[in-house]
């Protein structure tokens, strides 16, 4: 049975692509067949991946406005498959703002390939429009990572009216899978009582696994790769595999 | 003259907002007139100036999609005016879109206003929208925050393209009057090279001043106050009076 997870703030640079492409790997890692699908026009999880995103024949927009098969949009790379997006997907909100069934673009673009996978994978855009909205529609579940500080924590309130209006009227399951606290520095008390705060308000829906902050996850795009794979032995590959474990563990408990 | 000047980047968690507050601060200490306008769903500059954003009767929304006068949204505080922002704004995008003249709302909205202040700036979320278009529409100039990070140097080419285009249709007068690195941790490599990086690209428009990285940036704003008046002999606080400076001697080469 294919799980479709999908990583969502609204709150800008808290790692939601970071997690995506580690979290892909990590779980490839273990043995799944992992989609991961690039839904924000930076494209940043695609680049990430080493992938030219000047001269990509098509992207994810001609999945969602032009009906294009998704399977002709996805690049295999050695840690997982990935569904690329280029800055044409700017003009997607727009493109599909008056098309009827909107919201359930990337549901239908993905049917068909949910067979060939045990994950997918979505990242989305700091932003609670229309493709975010998509992505929640086709997703089970939704993993929310977030930063141990002031201005991230003010964000989640709005996340959860969100889903809650997503649930009334698209998708009844989808839920929050989970709270990931990422770039964690421990030394300041900005941080712990952050943290605190988010316990108190998520309880055992906030991840075990925390991932520290470290320049390593800066680094390993530059490279094309995943941090598994560009420095495997270290804190965040680690981390990064705990969180897999978490995650497959997780659906056990559903 | 009043001057506008937007902060927009958008690759998230940069800190645009952050640097609005701070400079927005720094610029009125130097005894300039100075209002900011919060533009981000997210309401973040809001948050950051203490100000409840689940209470508020009117918000930036009103102003754009029905056309109430910008100085009923005003609020007062002790370091500078703002134009306050609430979660309706997320569905300004869409109301927006369908309207003539739908780039412009904010320039005629500020018309009015630009007799009383030295300096508007204006927040942006982090999306190359239609929010975001009517702050480079409304703009004399756009500071970039950006990180030092592979991922965040990656978007600056987009954030010029559109420039470009807003140029051409648009706001003829609209450029970049500054790219500020933020969040600066000169101990790695990463951090150096890209910055490397940016001064090949673009040159003296770098500001000389960098925000160095400091827990103090965001403990501020849980107080409500600006890093000026939360910690106002610290390193943070002279690095923002620094960039005002900076901002003050550009205009008069511009
Ligand atoms: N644990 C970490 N420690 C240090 N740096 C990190 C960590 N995780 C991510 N980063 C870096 O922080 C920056 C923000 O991460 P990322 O781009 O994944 O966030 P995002 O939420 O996807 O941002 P956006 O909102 O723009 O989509 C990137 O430069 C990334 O390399
Ligand atoms: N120089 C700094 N050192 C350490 N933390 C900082 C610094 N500047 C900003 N921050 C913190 O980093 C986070 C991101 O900053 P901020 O929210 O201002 O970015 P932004 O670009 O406005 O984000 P968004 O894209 O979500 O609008 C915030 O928690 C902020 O308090
Ligand atoms: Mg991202
Ligand atoms: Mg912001």
């Amino acid at each position: 049975e294919c799980r479709v997870i999908c990583l969502s703030n609204q709150k800008g640079g808290v790692a939601k692509t970071t997690t995506t492409m580690n979290l892909g790997a990590a779980l490839t890692e273990l043995g799944n067949r992992v989609l991961v699908v690039d839904l924000d026009p930076q494209s940043n999880l695609t680049m990430s991946f080493g992938i030219d995103v000047e001269n990509l024949p098509k992207s994810i927009f001609d999945v969602l406005v032009h009906r294009l098969a998704i399977e002709h949009n996805i690049h295999k790379t050695p840690e997982c498959d990935i569904a690329v997006a280029s800055i044409d997907l700017a003009g997607a909100e727009l493109a599909l703002s008056s098309m009827i069934g909107r919201e359930r673009m990337l549901e239908k673009a993905l049917a068909p390939v949910k067979k060939d996978y045990d994950y997918i994978l979505i990242d989305t855009p700091p932003s609670l429009g229309l493709l975010t909205v998509n992505a929640f529609t086709a997703s089970d579940e939704v993993i929310v990572p977030v930063q141990a500080e002031y201005l991230s924590l003010r964000g989640l309130v709005q996340l959860d009216n969100t889903l809650q209006v997503i649930r009334e009227h698209l998708n009844p399951k989808v839920r929050i899978g989970g709270v990931l606290i990422t770039m964690y520095d421990g030394r300041t008390i900005h941080s712990r009582e952050a943290t605190e705060l988010l316990l108190q308000n998520y309880g055992d829906r906030v991840m075990k696994v925390r991932i520290k902050k470290t320049i390593r996850l800066a680094e390993a795009p530059v490279q094309g790769s995943s941090v598994l794979t560009y420095e495997s032995n270290g804190t965040a590959a680690a981390q990064y595999r705990e969180l897999a474990q978490e995650v497959v563990a997780r659906v056990e408990q559903a």
